[in-house]
This record gives C-alpha cells, structure tokens and sequence, in this order.
C-alpha cells in the first residue's frame, strides 16, 4: 500500500524538521506511481501530484505523525477533496414532475442493468418512475430492460426496436404525465463519444426530454481513455453526474479520479454487483481508501 | 554529449506518456524504457525517432512472438468457450464469429450458456437468426453446465462443424462464478474429449491494468488459449493486450472494431503498434 511504501522513504527523513523539495521528491515518484497504477489518467496525475507536492512543501513535520503518515494524509484529504469531499451528490428531481433521467456511456457499461436498480431505489424512495428502453439497437436490448421491470414489478414503456429514439421518448414522457409517473429513467444504447451521428441522437434525445439528470454510466475497470470519453460526452451532451459500476470487483478505479477531474461532475452512485439491489450512493472516502489501499 | 543525454531524457519522457495513455501499464513501460534506457548506454540508438522506432519494434516483436492463428478444422465438431467479464463483448464476439464460419460454409451450432442476465439467450437468439446458426437454449435461470451438456451431444448428434458456447458475464473475483465456470468446462470436457479446444476470454480494449488481473485468474481457472480484443473502433488504444499477451503467452485472436455482423478483425501486431504511436 502507498503508505507503506511512503514509510520506508521517510525513514531517511527521521529528525528532519521541515519538508522540502528535495526530501519529497522520492516520495511524489510512489505517489504517481499508485495513482498511474490504479488507473488514474497521466496528466490527472500530474497535476495531482503537483498539488500534493505544493501542500507538503514548506509543512512542519508533526510531532504526532510520522513524515511518511503526513504524505499519506496530505494525498487522502486532497483525493478526497478532489472527489467532491462531501458537496451534495444527491439526485436532482426537483422539478415539476415528471422528472426524467437519461443514462448514457459507452457499449457495455452497465446501463440497463443501472436503469433498474434506479428504478428500484426511487420506488424505495416513495418515487413511481417509468422505466423507458430507447436502445433499439442491441438484440434484444428492448426486452432486456422489460425482463428487469417484471423483476421490479415496475412498469416499462413498450418501446418496439424499429421505432426511432427520440420518437420513443417523446412518447414515453407524454405516457409518463398522463400516466402519473413522477420520473422517467430513459435508457439509451451504448455509444462512443466520436461517433457523430449517435451523439447528436442524445442531443435530440436531451432537447425531447429536457432531463433534469444525465447520468454518465462508466466501467470501474476503465483505464487512460475514460478522460476522452468523459469530456467527449460532457462537451457534446453535458452530464450531471456519474455512475461507477462493476466496483465489486478488484479494479482500482482510477477513472472515476480522471472522471470528475475532467468533467466537475460527481460520481452519484456505485454499482456493486449485477443484481438489482446493488446499488449505493457514492462515497468518496471509501473510493479513495480503495485506490490507495 | 549532454545536449544529447538531455534530448534523450525529453524523447523518453515523452515515450513514456505515450505508452502509459495507451494503457500499456506501469510495470510494462517500466520494462520497455528501461530496455530503451540500456540500448542508449550501449550507444545503439542515436536520435529521438530511432529511439522511437526501437520501441515500437520492441512492442510488435513482444505480439509477433505470441501470435497464432485459431485453426477450426483442427476437430470436429471444434468447440469454443467464450468467457470473461461483464459487458466486455463475448455474446456479440459469438455472433461475429458465427457469421464468419457460416460465410466459410460451415454448419455452426450457438450454446445460450448465459442464463444469469436478462435476455441473454434472446440476444444469442437474434445473433443465430442472423448469421444462420441454431441456438441451444434453456430457461432463465437453468443450470448453464446443462446448456453446455445439451450443446455439446447436439453439435455431434447434427454433425456440426463448430460449437461456440456464450457464458454470463462473470468478475473473475468471485469464486462461485469462477466454480461454476469450470463446471461448465469439466461437462465440455466429458461429453467431448480433447473439448473446448479453444477457450477465449475476451478483453475490451478500454480496460485499464485490471485486465492483467483478470487474464491471470481465469487462465487459472479455465485454461485459456486465446484473446479477443473488443471495442478498438472506439478511442481507446488497448495497450493492456501487450502486457497480458506476453505474460501469459495468449495469442491474441481477433480483434472487435464495431457492433455489426461484418466487424471481426484478424489482430495485425504492425497495424495495432502503429496505431499507437
Ligand atoms: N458485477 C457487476 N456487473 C454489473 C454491474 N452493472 C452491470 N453489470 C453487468 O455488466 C453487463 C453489462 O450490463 P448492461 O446493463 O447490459 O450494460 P449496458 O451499458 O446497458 O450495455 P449496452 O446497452 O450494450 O451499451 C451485464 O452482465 C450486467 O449484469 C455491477 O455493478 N457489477
Ligand atoms: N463499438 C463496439 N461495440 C462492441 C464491440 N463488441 C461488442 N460491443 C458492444 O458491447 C456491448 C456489450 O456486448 P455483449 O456482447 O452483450 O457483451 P457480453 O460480454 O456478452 O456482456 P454480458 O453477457 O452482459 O457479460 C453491446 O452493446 C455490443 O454491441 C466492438 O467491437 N465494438
Ligand atoms: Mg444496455
Ligand atoms: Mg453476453
């Protein structure tokens, strides 16, 4: 773990009342070396790392903590300052309903599978959301979403796969204000950031719809592009927030660093696992423990 | 010789962030600078675009070395198991590979061994109508050792050239799944001797150093013998493919460059280092 490797280069550093340029230097290399290795994006990281090394420059070295412990403390609170520390990461839904949702991302994130445990978590909440496919896309991405609101026992627009997008939620939304739904959750087919035409489809999509939230759906496992992606979907569409998913397995999940650096956008949720019920609010904290673990 | 040694450093240090943007990794591009690093020693490379040109050769050479076709005529009928994580592209990777059997007029047989995720075998269904390929399938929710039990007598008793068996999507940390899978592989293994004669996981080339993680668990647990790169039409350079291909010597068998039926490429170590650099 990066504090132990910081440990063992402050050895040197015992007695030494300040810190300096010189006697961090070793230090800010483990640094960049852990955030490179969970992922983080290389200029993220530089950056970063040039934060950390003007807030330990000049600083006393505690009597309480070690030199090593200082380092550790000064990259966590900026990590975690960095994620948002603990500014409101709610969901927006104040609005005249219904109040709609658009989730976007690339192939395979995790998407429809969040769509419904969004559901899921509004009606804990007392909310009746409108679970709406708008992938026609994808084989049997339709029935997807549909298979996870009978799980539900939540109700899913019948989109039909040779409708067009923006038609089906359109529809959808009037369906959702005479129906008495008060959220509509649109989900969309996966797409790349550089791909004009399908980009353009969510814009439509955004102006048919007018969402309160745009929810960035990412891969934990994303690696250095996730800073591309990012800005690719934030420029084109503006996101509001971001979903983490797959992070009940063993990657770092550096991205979601790279993420709200590029993007200012706050990470809402983590999936955490592929059942319906795995889905909780994000906590900075704990992402960062698990990236300097 | 120190504007030189400082021009070095530059040409490095930019090397570096290439090969770290690429998704190459941290331990490997310590390892190719530091080989650049001895050659420079040693005077062999003698400005920035030799230097450059030595890295890529380094790259293409680590692939070259691993590189091998996945010949099907090997067996009959040649099974197939597709495994990896979730969401990276192994049920359309199945389609694609059907249809490219089926154009070679083969008699192809698809195995719905997904019965975890919702309309997984609808999704493997709509693939096999396409490409002209039955699909053996249970319910939601069935025992996917009996799907791939069932697949593999079917595939002999309609004398089918090639079986290819999709898989739920599984984290290669949890270790029911990981059970489970090779339960899957113990009932290939007995219904069809010598069977699966190719097992693929497939990577998605956006994936950060959690791939290596990924290729040493399940090469553990299932034997792998090929890669599938997926999602290179994408931005993302899938430099994770150098470190896995080389440590766990997996030849890297196609690569995915899009959702359609036509969008399977042979992997070209040239072409993949070019687009890098
Ligand atoms: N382990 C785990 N799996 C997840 C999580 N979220 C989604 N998945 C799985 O990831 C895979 C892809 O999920 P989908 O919901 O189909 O992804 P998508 O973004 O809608 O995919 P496209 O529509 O094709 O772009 C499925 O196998 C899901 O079960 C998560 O938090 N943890
Ligand atoms: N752009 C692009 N998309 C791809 C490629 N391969 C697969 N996809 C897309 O990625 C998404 C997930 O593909 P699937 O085939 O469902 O992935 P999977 O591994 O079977 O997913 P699970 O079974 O849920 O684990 C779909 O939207 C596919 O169309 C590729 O090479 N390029
Ligand atoms: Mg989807
Ligand atoms: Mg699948």
């Amino acid at each position: 773990a990066l504090s132990d490797k910081l440990e063992s280069v402050f050895k040197k550093l015992r007695g030494q009342g300040v810190m300096t340029e010189d006697n961090i230097k070793e230090a800010l290399r483990e640094v960049r070396l852990a955030l490179l290795e969970a992922d983080v994006n290389f200029k993220v990281v530089k950056d970063f790392v040039e934060r950390v090394r003007e807030k330990a420059v000049g600083t006393l070295v505690l009597q309480s903590l070690s030199p090593g412990q200082q380092v550790v403390k000064i990259v966590h609170d900026e990590l975690v300052a960095l994620m948002g520390g603990d500014e409101d990461n709610s969901l927006d839904l104040a609005a005249k309903p219904p109040v709609s949702i658009m989730m976007v991302g690339l192939q395979g994130a995790g998407k429809t599978t969040s769509c419904g445990k969004l559901a899921r978590y509004l009606k804990s909440q007392r909310r009746k959301p409108l679970l709406v496919p708008a992938d026609v896309y994808r084989p049997a991405a339709i029935e997807q979403l549909k298979t996870l609101g009978r799980q539900l026992s939540m109700e899913v627009f019948d989109s039909q796969a040779d409708q067009k997008p923006v038609d089906i939620c359109s529809k959808a939304l009037k369906y959702a204000e005479l129906s008495g739904f008060d959220t509509v959750i649109f989900d969309t087919a996966g797409r790349h950031q550089i791909d004009d035409y399908l980009m353009d489809e969510l814009v439509h999509i955004r102006e048919a719809v007018e969402p309160r939230e745009i929810l960035f759906v990412a891969d934990a496992m994303t690696g250095q592009e996730a800073v591309n992606v990012a800005t690719g979907f934030n420029d084109r569409l503006g996101i509001t927030g971001v979903v983490l998913t797959k992070l009940d397995g063993d990657a770092k999940g550096g991205a979601a660093l790279s993420i709200k650096a590029v993007t200012g956008k706050p990470v809402k949720f983590v999936g955490l696992g592929e059942k319906l019920d795995a889905l909780e609010v994000f906590h900075a904290d704990r992402l960062v423990s698990r990236i300097l673990g | 010789l120190l504007g030189k040694k400082q021009i070095d450093a530059d040409v490095l240090e930019e090397l570096e962030e290439i090969l770290i943007t690429a998704d190459m990794g941290v331990k490997t591009t310590v390892e190719l600078i530091r080989t650049l690093e001895q050659r420079l020693k040693r005077n062999e490379l003698g400005d920035g675009e030799a230097l450059k040109a030595a890295l890529k050769q380094e790259i293409s050479d680590r692939l070259a070395q691993v590189n091998s076709d996945l010949d099907v005529s090997a067996a009959k009928p040649f099974v197939i198991l597709v495994i990896g994580v979730n969401g990276v592209g192994k049920t359309t990777t199945i389609g694609k590979l059907a249809a490219q059997y089926r154009r070679a007029g083969k008699k192809v047989l698809l195995a719905a061994g997904d019965t975890f995720r919702a309309a997984a075998a609808e999704q493997l269904e709509i693939w096999g109508e396409r490409v002209g390929a039955e699909v053996v399938r249970h319910k939601e929710g069935a025992d996917p050792s009996a799907v791939a039990f069932d697949a593999c007598k079917a595939a002999v008793a309609r004398d089918c050239d090639i079986l290819l068996i999709d898989t739920a999507g599984r984290l290669h940390t949890k270790v029911n799944l990981m059970e489970e899978m090779k339960k899957i592989r113990r009932v290939i293994e007995r219904e069809i001797p010598g069977a699966p004669h190719e097992t693929l996981l497939v990577l998605d080339a956006a994936t950060g150093q959690n791939a290596v993680s990924q290729a040493s668990l399940f090469k553990e647990a299932a034997q792998v013998t090929g890669l599938i790169l997926t999602k290179l039409d994408g931005t993302a350079k899938g430099g994770i493919v150098v470190a896995v291909s080389h440590e766990f010597s997996l030849p890297v068998r196609y690569i995915g460059v899009g959702e359609g039926v036509e969008d399977l490429r042979r992997f070209e170590p040239q072409q993949f280092v070019d687009a890098i650099f």
